[in-house]
């Protein structure tokens, strides 16, 4: 059969400058899925292959390009689905390593779990010998500057509202 | 948030999408991502997907499996992914947006923000976009 590949970089008000390095991040990982796919990888080595060069790009929120969470720390979530038997992988809340997908891909493949969260997640990962990145490794500036504005536009009028991009209906997107 | 579905030459389908979730985001709280029948979803009996947006609105619509409802039920997968976000928009007011690839292999995209950038491999030819109805096509 004739592989197929789709990748997304995140559902938002995308600003103008962030085009091209959006376009040219996603046009990267849909061909590296699909050179696994066409070396003959399967469709879960694909998908980890994709959001890799996803996580690796600081255009998107995820892995390096992490936004910042109330404490000015990066908090990552992570799923792989593998449907010829629906199992699946899952982390969440998990600090300081820069690919979660991959250590979704070992919480499906090497435990009786779907989802490891926090505390627990650092942990599998130290066991699975991912590397523990310094805490700032994985905060960009342009994370740290909208973290700054958002804090700031919250003590200025004492109510939530994201930074992410001033509009209220369009607030809140991961 | 940043996601994939893929179809391999067996015709077995998976999906993966990973987030840094939302700036300010309360310590500890986790959105839809990592969360199966939301964040992703995959059966090789129906099709894959990958969803992105407002992760709270996503849970409570259970947006990845709602699609693949629709697709059981005879919808392409286009009709399904947009009815689904229509659905979320109108019952809880989430925007977001998906990928898609159905056991048939229909391959789609869609969106209720004001942008999604995404990107595809099918026969030959990589097509990406990032506003509403755009589309840039390459040979490979």
């Amino acid at each position: 059969m004739e592989p197929l590949m789709i990748v997304h970089g995140g559902a938002w008000a995308i600003p103008g400058e962030l085009t091209e390095r959006s376009l040219n991040g996603v046009r990267r990982a849909a061909l590296e899925g699909h050179r696994v796919l066409r070396s003959g990888g399967s469709a879960v080595d694909a998908v980890v292959a994709a959001v890799t060069v996803l996580e690796d790009d600081t255009a998107f929120d995820a892995g390096h390009g992490a936004v910042l969470n109330l404490k000015g720390e990066v908090e990552l979530d992570a799923i792989v689905i593998d449907g010829r038997d629906l199992s699946s992988g899952a982390v969440c809340a998990v600090q300081d390593i820069a690919n979660p997908v991959q250590l979704a891909r070992l919480v499906m493949d090497k435990t009786d779990h779907c989802l490891l969260g926090g505390v627990g997640a650092n942990d599998f990962a130290k066991e699975q010998g991912f590397e523990r990145l310094p805490p700032t490794e994985l905060v960009t500036p342009e994370a740290r500057a909208e973290w700054e504005k958002y804090i700031k536009f919250t003590t200025a009028v004492g109510a939530l509202f994201s930074a992410r991009d001033g509009d209220p209906k369009l607030t809140g997107c991961d | 948030t940043v996601g994939a579905v893929a179809m391999d030459t067996s015709g077995n389908l998976a999906s993966a999408t990973s987030t840094g979730g939302i700036t300010a985001k309360k310590p500890g709280r986790v959105g839809d991502t990592p969360v199966i029948g939301a964040g992703a979803f995959a059966d090789n009996d129906v099709g894959a997907v990958s969803s992105t947006g407002h992760g709270e609105s996503i849970m409570k619509v259970c947006l990845t499996r709602r699609i693949a409802e629709l697709m059981e039920r005879g919808l392409s997968a286009n009709e399904a992914a947009k009815t689904a976000l229509e659905f979320m928009s109108t019952r809880v007011g989430g925007a977001g947006g998906v990928i898609v690839i159905s056991k048939k292999g229909e391959v789609c995209h869609s969106f209720t923000t004001s942008r999604m950038a995404w990107a595809s491999v099918t026969q030959g030819t990589l097509k990406s976009g990032i506003d509403p109805g755009q589309e840039f096509t390459e040979n490979l």
